[in-house]
């Protein structure tokens, strides 16, 4: 940029404040109680000095997963800010998690504290599933009715993360995947 | 109000800063 002096005894507040999640499948406790929250920020220099210190998504155990939501949303499908929305999919092949997993995640996380979005009102958060089976990961919205909003936040993210115009990624309801029977199409929405 | 919006770069900038 230009030739501008950081003052960094003030520091950099965010729009939102955000909570750091962490999920570890403890069969004696309940899903619920098996979401820990981690710590809460609303500066960028406090979103740093958290995320300097975790480990990378790419190092954490199979069957774990990082969630960051707006303070006050729990990440789960049946917090009132979540139970009429739904979420991006990223589907990772398992060798995106040397590659793509870690970048991925650090720019969706930038987006979301950075407010890069225009309808940034209706993200909710997002979630990192460290799978076997191929990693995952959603940004979840809170209305998927709001189609216009649910695509722009769509079409910025696959800008940001560089996805190539070949792939497609799919936004899937919440309810319609609680209420999931079959194989029944999966999106609402895909770009 | 206005919404604080941040650029990637310029919070990638603040990675380091003490």
């Amino acid at each position: 940029n230009e030739n501008v002096s950081m003052d960094y005894s003030i520091k950099h507040p965010l729009q939102n404040c955000w909570t750091l999640w962490y999920f570890e499948n403890d069969r004696n406790q309940s899903w619920e109680k098996n979401q820990r929250e981690i710590a809460s920020f609303d500066t960028v220099e406090d979103f740093w000095s958290l995320y300097n210190h975790i480990k990378p998504a790419s190092e954490l155990k199979q069957g774990t997963d990082y969630s960051l939501f707006k303070k006050g949303i729990r990440p789960m499908w049946e917090d009132a800010a979540n139970k009429k929305g739904g979420r991006w999919l990223i589907s990772l092949e398992k060798k995106q998690r040397t590659n793509d997993l870690d970048r991925y995640w650090l720019d969706i996380i930038l987006c979301l504290i950075g407010e890069a979005f225009e309808n940034s009102d209706e993200v909710c958060g997002a979630v990192v599933n460290i799978r076997y089976k191929g990693d995952k990961i959603g940004v979840w919205t809170g209305d998927a009715s709001k189609g216009a909003a649910v695509l722009e936040i769509g079409r910025k993210l696959k800008e940001r993360l560089h996805i190539s115009n070949r792939i497609t990624i799919g936004y899937e309801v919440h309810k319609d995947t609680m209420d999931k029977t079959g194989s029944s199409s999966k999106y609402s929405y895909s770009v | 109000g206005t919404k604080i919006v941040y650029e990637r770069n310029f919070l990638l900038n603040l990675r380091n800063s003490p």
